[in-house]
């Protein structure tokens, strides 16, 4: 339900950090927990993409894509090998 | 592997030697999403490797049956991403999987050394396919990063193991998996590669095993270079005697006791069994009164293929004839199956299940042919490999070429046996095995040669070169085929045709691509602002005034789609005219190139502007357009055409795909 937990892959916008804030897993961590006090980050993306993966219930994740700096918040998708 | 380096040109005096000199100058890397690795196998032998490249700043992860010293020169690192999965399915189970990078599975460890394996001489699965086996860049670095675990390949797992590809210092990424059909902004393999690929890196990517329905592909970005999956000349035959006198052939990679000379009963599993699906020969299926002693002719589909025949021993079956049905044709998959058995087409399949319902007292033998080389025609488009039209973009190509993926020889996990299943206790240094994860190493290795050849080509530089090189004919002209249809494949198949490397190191011109390319193709895509910093990681503005197209991006391939005429226009004679730039790079010696056209087509007019382009220097870049005229057809209609620039020395060729939709 509603309450059930899943993976999401959260796209910041790194060029935007708050000026209040010298690292950047900081802010995001700092706007993670603003959504969801419990959540940890599962990984912080430095290179390839700005952002980092948690855990969310859906309403936080749609919470979370509200809060400035947040590009886009992406469900985990399972790939397959071929 | 063995054969595809002979079958790919590679073991030829002249290139084998440029290849090795280029390679061992070199300190090429290639990283490898996947499963992990299994680092005792022969084909991570570093014998005349020099120190790891000062450049390399990846590590040798430990964890569990993983220890620092599991890599060496050739394996250069190997790291494993898990946390996705545990977030989804709780903590790994130790005792089934390690929590390392090791490769319980034997995928990564196959696909790892085709792209990069060592020289294994004597290398084969129980005498098949038996030869020296050699990854494409035999003298490349390997860095394994462990994303595919028992459960999947998560999303989040993935974009870990490229991050710290890229930040490690990899020089080409080679994945061999896929998801759904999405939009390049919502899938991380695009967002990850299109990273990757700005910072000079090559990914290579397999196009998957959706074929051959179309628009089957996944990785369609144009930033991947996108892999389908052909055959070799090699074959494993097995041959199948009725009773009434009528032969046919399969193919088997069994290997142990032979079934008796004599001729052995035959049943088919539907009727050996209560269970509506009993022909499949699932789990306690079948009826041991009615297998017992008998060769079971099993329907493939629902269980694994191997499984069927341990269902078969376990019901008392002596042997099996696996017969394809009409989702698998007559494309054959060869296995190492755990009793004597036979794979056969549906066309077989169907002859011989027509047997045993004329005849009471149905007989067959089965012999086994090992190893046969010199198959032609070869090679022939997978039935499995992933088909076009591109389905996120139909004016880009896709695929973009083929490689070989059918009945691949290369290392496997000490961990499972050939089959993979529980059952399977045989241990093996090296497997045999399909699909388009097989053909995608190919080409990642392929790309660290040319890299290794040509140090300064960019990611896209290279993939035009291993394109425009390609070729779609056999020797004596005719069109490469398709298994799952026996007649001619088209570029929807096979993309630019199949890859030929010894060609593709001196393409003579190249269609190159920075990053600002792909920045005006997303900004074709119409993607906001956000979308498009989600991929690129920076503030784009799309000019309101520029007219940006798809169609513009200077890709090695064209692909045309065109609407049909309806309603009050349907009987319009007005055409359709297309125009499309593109940009050539010289990258051999100054030269004058001369454009020509074929098309099947007539009614489509092709018109290359300027017809002849002189370049005088090395990087030299060259502009020139090509305007489509079409009529309206039927929707559904395609037609295909071939674009070269020849300067008599090089051919630079481009296919061209029409869709009328």
């Amino acid at each position: 339900g509603q309450n059930q937990k899943k993976t999401y892959i959260i796209y910041m916008d790194k060029s935007n950090i708050p000026a209040d804030f010298d690292d950047h897993t900081l802010w995001y961590d700092s706007s993670l927990k603003s959504v969801s006090k419990g959540a940890n980050m599962l990984y912080t993306y430095n290179n390839v993409i700005h952002g980092y993966s948690t855990q969310l219930t859906a309403d936080e994740a749609k919470s979370l894509e509200q809060q400035p700096g947040i590009l886009s918040v992406h469900e985990e998708v399972r790939y397959e090998l071929h | 592997t063995t054969r595809s380096p002979t079958f790919l040109g590679l073991e030829g005096r002249e290139s084998k030697s440029f290849f090795l000199q280029a390679e061992t100058r070199s300190e090429v890397i290639i990283g490898v999403l996947d499963t992990g690795v299994w680092p005792e196998s022969k084909s991570f032998d570093d014998t005349g490797l020099g120190p790891v490249p000062m450049s390399w700043k990846g590590e040798c992860q430990i964890g569990k049956n993983f220890k620092a010293s599991s890599c060496n020169r050739k394996l250069i690192g190997a790291r494993f991403f898990s946390q996705g999965y545990e977030a989804a399915f709780g903590a790994i189970d130790e005792t089934t999987e390690s929590k390392s990078p090791r490769d319980d599975d034997g995928h990564g460890t196959h696909t790892a050394t085709t792209a990069a394996g060592s020289v294994v001489t004597g290398a084969s699965l129980f005498g098949y396919a038996a030869g020296t086996a050699r990854g494409m860049a035999s003298h490349a670095r390997v860095a394994a990063y462990k994303v595919c675990w028992a459960g999947g390949c998560f999303s989040s797992d993935i974009l870990a193991g490229m991050d710290q590809a890229v930040i490690d210092g990899v020089n080409v990424l080679s994945l061999s998996l896929g998801g759904t059909i999405s939009d390049y902004y919502r899938d991380i393999v695009a967002i990850g590669g299109f990273s990757a690929a700005s910072q000079g890196i090559f990914v290579s990517c397999s196009a998957g095993n959706g074929g051959p329905g179309s628009g089957s592909l996944s990785n369609a970005a144009p930033w991947i270079t996108t892999v389908g999956a052909g055959t070799m000349d090699r074959e494993f035959p097995a041959y199948i005697s009725l009773g009434n006198g009528k032969k046919f052939s399969g193919v088997s990679l069994y290997s142990g006791k032979a079934l008796p000379s004599s001729v052995m009963p035959l049943v088919y599993a539907g009727n050996a069994s209560q269970a509506s699906n009993g022909n499949l020969c699932t789990s306690g299926s079948l009826i041991p009164e009615k297998v017992d002693g008998k060769i079971v002719v099993c329907d493939r589909g629902m269980n694994a293929r191997a499984q069927k025949g341990l269902v078969v021993k376990d019901a008392g079956g002596i042997g099996m004839i696996l017969a394809n049905t009409d989702s698998y044709g007559d494309e054959l998959v060869a296995d190492a199956h755990l009793i004597p058995t036979a794979a056969v087409g549906q066309t077989a399949g169907d002859l011989i299940k027509r047997y045993i319902a004329s005849d009471s007292n149905p007989t067959t033998t089965i012999a086994f042919g090992g190893t046969k080389l010199g198959v032609q025609p070869s090679p022939v488009v997978a039935a499995f490999s992933s088909r076009g039209p591109n389905p996120i973009t139909p004016e880009i190509l896709k695929p973009d070429l083929i490689a070989p993926g059918v009945n691949i020889l290369a290392g496997w996990t000490g961990k499972v046996g050939p089959t993979g299943l529980p059952e399977d206790t045989r241990n093996v240094g090296f497997n045999i095995i399909s699909g388009t994860s097989m053909s995608c190493p190919h080409v990642s290795g392929l790309a660290a040669l040319l890299k290794a050849a040509h140090p300064e080509w960019s990611p896209a530089a290279i993939r035009s070169a291993l394109m425009t090189t390609g070729y779609s004919t056999y020797k004596n002209g005719k069109m490469i085929e398709d298994v799952a249809t026996g007649m001619s494949s088209t570029p929807f198949d096979h993309g630019a045709g199949h890859v030929n490397p010894a060609a593709a190191l001196n393409p003579g011109l190249v269609y190159d691509l920075t990053v600002d390319d792909y920045i005006n193709f997303l900004c074709a895509l119409d993607y906001s602002p956000s979308m498009i910093k989600v991929i690129a990681k920076r503030d784009i503005s799309c000019e309101n005034n520029k007219e940006y197209r798809v169609a513009d991006l200077n890709y090695p391939s064209f692909a045309i789609p065109l609407e049909t005429a309806w309603g009050e226009h349907a009987n319009s004679s007005a055409p359709t005219v297309t125009r499309y730039t593109r940009t050539l790079t010289n990258v051999g010696n100054p030269a004058t190139y001369k454009a020509s056209v074929s098309s099947e087509m007539q009614e489509v007019k092709i018109q290359v502007e300027p017809q002849t382009l002189t370049f005088s220097r090395k990087k030299e870049k060259k502009t020139y357009t090509v305007t489509f005229t079409a009529s309206s057809k039927p929707s559904g209609t395609t037609s295909f055409a071939r674009l070269e620039w020849s300067d008599g020395q090089h051919v630079v060729a481009s296919p061209i795909a029409f869709s009328w939709t």
